[in-house]
C-alpha cells in the first residue's frame, strides 16, 4: 500500500463502509453487490486482455463473447431481479457499453410496457431466451431528438392486414441504434403510421431484420455497422433501410394506440405513452452520470494523494498535489456533484417506477411532470458530469492522457449521453415548456404540485436581500 | 406582502430556499420575456425561439434547485453522526459552489447581496480545507474495485508508477525490440542519405 494513501485513510473522521451502505441503500445491498461482483471476478471465463490494446473488431468480438456468456451465467446463477441483472452486466463489462445493451435496456422494457398480453406471449420469452435479439431503432440519419420529424413510414394495408415499412429518403435511414449493425435480428422501429390515407403520428413496430438461424438480412432490409465512433468500440451501432418491407398487423405495439383489422385507428390515452422507454432511459442516465463522475473523482483524488509536485514552501519536499487549494477547488465540488447525482438518480428511478405503476392503473396525472423532470435532470446531470470527467482528466496532469488512467474511456463512454435519448438543449427546452405551462396555470389561479410547487408563491413573492 | 429570503451560508436548508428563489425568478423572467415577444411578434414559434436562451437558463436553475434539494433531504436520512457531518460539508460545498458560479443570478434577483456573495466565496475555500482530510475516504466509499475502475492512476493500493510501467510494456508496439518499420522504411532511407 502506498504510504500516502495509508496515511490519508488513517486520518479520515468517518468509516467509508457506512457511507457505502448509504449509497447502496443498506448493508445487505452492499453485501449482495459485492457477492455478484465476486462471482464474475472469480470466473476465469470472464477474463480477457486489456481492451486498450485491442482493435475495434477485437473489442466488439470480446464484448459479444462476454455478453453471450453473461446470459448463460445469469441463468446458471438464477439472477432475475432487474437491478441485479444490471449489476451483473455492469461488472462483466466493467461499466463499458456492450452489444446487448439495447436488447436488455430498451427492447425488453418496451415489450413489457407497450405490448399487449398477446404480443408479450409471442415475443417476450423468445427475446428473454435471446432467440430474438432486439434493438430500438428511433433515430434517423437526418432526424434525432425531434421525433415528430421522423420520416420512416408504416402504411397499413387492410387487404393483407399488414404494415408496409419504408425508408423513403436517405435521411430517413435509421442510424445509431446500439446492436443494430451486426448483433440484432429484430428492431422496435419508430415510424409514422398511415392508415386509411391519414397520418396518425409516430408509433412503434416490431420488425424482424435478420432471418432466425442464418442471421442473414431479410429481403427488403439493408442493415450494417455505421463505423468507428468517438468511443463505444464494443458496440455495433447500425443503420437500417427498409424497402416495402411487410410485417403483420400484430407487430404494431398496441397496448395503447391500436389499428383494427379494417384500418380503424384507436387513439392512445396520451401521446406521451409512445415515448415511455425514452423516459426510462433518461431516468437511468442520471444514475450513469453519478457513476461516471464518481469513478473519475476516485481516480483523480487518489492519484492527487499519491502524486507529489513542485513546492508549496521553499526548500521543503514536494507536497501531495491534493494539498494545493486549486486542485481541491477543481475536484471537491465535482465530488459533491457525484454524490448529489447519485441521490438524484435514486430518486428519479424510484419516481419513474412509482409513476409507471400509476400509469398501468390508468392514472396519467403525473406523466407530464415525469417527462419534464427526466428530460431536464438528464441534461443537467450529464452536462456537468461530462465536463467534470474532463476536469478530472486534466487534474491528473500528463498521465490523465494515457489510456491506463481509465479517464479517456470513461469520457468517451459517457459523453454520448449528452445527445442520445434527446439532445441536452432540446431536453432543457422540453422542461421549459412544462415550467412555462405551470407558471401560466398559477397565473390563472390554479395551483401546481410536485417540484414546481414553488411557483404557487410567485404572485406574493418579492425577494429582498437580507443580511446574514 | 413581501416574502424575503434569508440566506444562511452554513445551512443547507437555507441554501435550498435560495436556489428555489433563483429558479422562481428565472422562470418568471423567461415567462415575461416570452410574453413580451408574443406581444411584439404574434408568432408563437418565433417568440419561443428568441426566448430560448432564457428558457434554458430557467430550466437549468430549476434542475439545480431540485438537485440541491434532494441532496439536502438525504442528509436527514443518514444516521451515523460522523458520516452525516462529512456529507453535510460536501453538500454545503456543492450548493455554495453553485451559488458562487451563478452569483450573477442571485445578485440580480436580489436573493443575495455583494457582501453575502463574498461570504459564499470565502466559505467555499474554507470548506475545501475542511473536506481535504476526508477526500480519499469519500472516494473509497464509492467502493469501486480496481477491476471495475479500470485505472492505473486510481488503484486502491496507490502503486501507480510500478503498474504504469508494466502496463506500457504490454503495448503491441513492444512485442519486438526492433519494430519491422525500422527495416522497412528507416533503414532504406538512412542507407540513401
Amino acid at each position: 500500500m502506498n504510504a500516502d494513501l495509508r496515511r490519508e485513510r488513517a486520518a479520515a473522521t468517518f468509516q467509508p463502509e457506512l457511507l457505502t451502505h448509504v449509497l447502496d441503500g443498506g448493508a445487505e445491498r452492499t453485501r449482495r453487490r459485492r457477492e455478484i461482483e465476486a462471482l464474475i471476478a472469480n470466473d476465469p471465463d470472464f477474463q480477457h486482455e486489456d481492451f486498450s490494446f485491442l482493435s475495434r473488431s477485437q473489442r466488439y468480438g470480446q464484448a459479444i463473447r462476454k455478453s453471450a456468456l453473461m446470459v448463460m451465467k445469469l441463468r446458471e446463477y438464477g439472477i432475475a431481479d432487474p437491478d441485479e441483472i444490471y449489476l451483473f452486466k455492469s461488472f462483466v463489462h466493467h461499466g463499458r457499453p456492450e452489444p446487448l445493451d439495447l436488447h436488455l435496456g430498451m427492447f425488453l422494457p418496451t415489450l413489457l410496457t407497450q405490448a399487449t398480453p398477446e404480443q408479450q406471449d409471442r415475443f417476450f420469452m423468445p427475446a428473454w431466451n435471446l432467440e430474438i435479439i432486439g434493438t430500438y431503432a428511433q433515430t434517423e440519419m437526418g432526424h434525432g431528438s425531434h421525433v415528430r420529424g421522423l420520416e420512416t413510414t408504416a402504411t397499413y394495408d387492410p387487404a393483407t392486414q399488414e404494415f408496409i415499412l419504408n425508408s423513403p429518403t436517405v435521411t430517413s435511414i435509421k442510424w445509431w441504434p446500439g446492436g443494430l449493425g451486426k448483433t440484432s435480428n429484430h428492431a422496435i422501429v419508430l415510424a409514422q403510421l398511415y392508415t386509411l390515407g391519414q397520418c396518425k403520428g409516430l408509433h412503434a413496430f416490431i420488425v424482424p431484420i435478420r432471418e432466425l438461424g442464418t442471421h442473414k438480412p431479410l429481403p427488403g432490409i439493408t442493415v450494417g455497422d455505421i463505423g468507428p465512433k468517438f468511443g463505444y468500440d464494443e458496440i455495433d451501432n447500425g443503420y437500417l433501410k427498409m424497402d416495402n418491407f411487410r410485417i403483420p398487423r400484430e407487430n404494431m405495439l398496441m397496448k395503447y394506440a391500436q389499428v383494427e383489422p379494417d384500418g380503424t385507428y384507436v387513439k392512445p390515452l396520451s401521446d406521451k405513452l409512445t415515448y415511455g422507454t425514452m423516459v426510462f432511459i433518461r431516468a437511468h442516465i442520471v444514475g450513469d452520470a453519478a457513476r461516471a463522475l464518481s469513478r473519475s473523482c476516485t481516480i483523480a483524488i487518489r492519484y492527487s494523494a499519491v502524486r507529489h509536485q513542485s513546492e508549496l514552501k521553499a526548500g521543503e519536499p514536494e507536497p501531495q498535489v491534493l494539498d494545493y487549494q486549486t486542485q481541491q477547488y477543481k475536484l471537491f465540488p465535482l465530488l459533491g456533484a457525484a454524490y448529489a447525482f447519485h441521490f438524484v438518480g435514486t430518486y428519479i428511478r424510484d419516481t419513474y417506477r412509482r409513476i409507471s405503476a400509476d400509469i398501468i392503473e390508468g392514472d396519467l396525472s403525473e406523466l407530464p411532470e415525469l417527462h419534464a423532470l427526466t428530460a431536464g435532470l438528464k441534461a443537467f446531470c450529464s452536462w456537468i458530469a461530462n465536463a467534470g470527467i474532463e476536469e478530472c482528466r486534466m487534474a491528473c496532469g500528463g498521465h490523465g492522457y494515457s489510456r491506463c488512467s481509465g479517464l479517456p474511456d470513461i469520457y468517451v463512454t459517457f459523453t454520448p449521453s449528452c445527445t442520445y435519448e434527446g439532445e441536452n438543449t432540446v431536453m432543457m427546452l422540453q422542461t421549459a415548456r412544462f415550467l412555462i405551462k405551470s407558471y401560466m396555470q398559477v397565473g390563472s389561479g390554479q395551483r401546481v404540485t410536485g417540484t414546481v410547487s414553488y411557483l404557487n408563491d410567485l404572485p406574493r413573492q418579492h425577494i429582498q436581500p437580507q443580511h446574514v | 406582502a413581501a416574502r424575503p429570503v434569508t440566506v444562511l451560508v452554513n445551512d443547507p436548508v437555507s441554501l435550498v430556499e435560495a436556489y428555489k428563489a433563483r429558479a422562481a425568478w428565472l422562470v418568471e423572467a423567461a415567462a415575461k420575456n416570452l410574453q413580451a415577444e408574443l406581444n411584439r411578434r404574434k408568432n408563437k414559434d418565433d417568440a419561443w425561439n428568441v426566448t430560448s436562451v432564457d428558457l434554458v437558463r430557467a430550466t437549468d436553475a430549476h434542475c439545480h434547485y431540485v438537485v440541491v434539494k434532494l441532496f439536502t433531504a438525504k442528509l436527514s436520512e443518514i444516521n451515523n453522526a460522523a458520516v452525516r457531518a462529512v456529507m453535510t460539508d460536501l453538500c454545503l460545498l456543492f450548493a455554495l459552489h453553485g451559488i458562487s458560479k451563478n452569483a450573477g443570478d442571485f445578485l440580480q434577483a436580489g436573493i443575495l447581496t455583494n457582501t453575502q456573495v463574498n461570504q459564499v466565496n470565502q466559505h467555499v475555500k474554507e470548506l475545501l480545507a475542511i473536506i481535504r482530510p476526508n477526500a480519499v475516504a469519500l472516494v473509497d466509499a464509492f467502493d469501486y474495485s480496481d477491476s471495475y475502475l479500470g485505472s492505473v492512476l486510481g488503484r486502491y493500493d496507490g502503486n501507480v508508477y510500478e503498474t504504469m510501467f508494466e502496463w506500457a510494456k504490454k503495448s503491441p508496439l513492444n512485442q519486438t525490440e526492433v519494430h519491422e518499420s525500422f527495416h522497412k522504411y528507416l533503414k532504406p532511407m538512412l542507407s540513401k542519405l
